[in-house]
């Protein structure tokens, strides 16, 4: 059987202006992870390449470009599972790393754990060595401008949050 | 919110998921993606699923483990997928995306709402979408 690898980009409203820049993201996303099985790896491998590939594209909401919290910032979650095991890796509420995938890994694979979050995820990120990033790094001015058009002054975070996508 | 999910040449299957949840959201709110089975899921008795869309309705229907179950009673990817996204929207009225993998190679990209960048790799060939029907 030949490997097979499907990505997402997320199922929110893409303004028809960024609809090519998510078409060709998906499509380079693909590509990247398909390459790692040409290369050998396994399926884990495989995914967590084309996540990061898209992490690192403004055009998604993760990583670099990510939607920014009520205060302008950035909090991130990410999940990786192996079907072979069950073992599994998450993080959630992290900020200064440019690849929460790859700390996702790194919980399923150094720790016992499933998900470590917030300020744990940040110790766990500098005990292996994940490099730090500053927040701005990771908000691009699309994100900005969104934040700041959709913050009715006074509203409520969590009912303007109603119907929205993640 | 971005995912993956692949099977490679001996049926390991695997999934990814990653956000920067949603807009102005709450300090601390967290949403489907980090927690197995709502975020994404994989066995290899069964198959793969990453998901995407309204969080906290995600959450309640647990959506990837949801769609495995209906692909180990025997139902496609396809028809798996689309039972689990109407099944969240008739329940939670949440809306969302899926891609879904099993252990044969099988692939799908459903999506409740209006549109979903997908793309897919398989037999050497890209295929890729956007709105409904592509």
């Amino acid at each position: 059987m030949r490997p097979v690898l499907v990505v997402h980009g997320g199922a929110g409203h893409i303004p028809s202006e960024r609809a090519q820049g998510s078409m060709g993201g998906v499509c380079a996303a693909v590509k990247a992870g398909y390459h790692v099985f040409t290369a050998g790896g396994s399926s884990v491998d495989a995914v967590v390449e084309a996540v990061i590939n898209m992490e690192d594209n403004p055009h998604f909401n993760a990583g670099r470009g990510s939607v920014l919290t009520a205060g302008g910032q950035v909090e991130m979650d990410a999940l990786v599972m192996d079907g072979r095991d069950l073992s599994s890796g998450a993080v959630s509420a992290v900020s200064n790393i440019a690849n929460p995938v790859k700390l996702a890994r790194l919980v399923m694979e150094k720790t016992s754990h499933v998900c470590l979050t917030a300020g744990g995820a940040a110790a766990f990120a500098r005990q292996m060595g994940v490099q730090e990033v500053p927040t701005e790094s990771l908000i691009t001015e699309y994100s900005r401008a969104r934040w700041r058009k959709n913050q009715a002054p006074g509203a409520n975070p969590v009912e303007c949050q109603m119907g929205k996508m993640g | 919110t971005v995912g993956a999910v692949a099977v490679d040449s001996e049926g390991n299957v695997a999934c990814a998921t990653s956000t920067g949840g949603i807009l102005n959201k709450m300090e601390g709110r967290v949403g489907d993606t980090p927690c197995i089975g709502s975020g994404g899921y994989a066995d290899n008795s069964v198959g793969a699923v990453s998901t995407t869309g309204h969080g906290e309705a995600i959450l309640k229907v647990v959506l990837a483990r949801h769609i495995l179950y209906h692909m180990e009673q025997g139902r496609s990817v396809e028809e798996a997928s689309d039972l689990g996204l109407s099944h969240m929207k008739s329940r939670v009225v949440g809306l969302g995306g899926v891609v879904t993998v099993d252990t044969k190679g099988e692939w799908s990209a459903r999506f409740s709402s209006n549109q979903m960048a997908w793309a897919a790799a398989c037999d050497q060939t890209l295929h890729w979408g956007l709105y409904r029907g592509e």
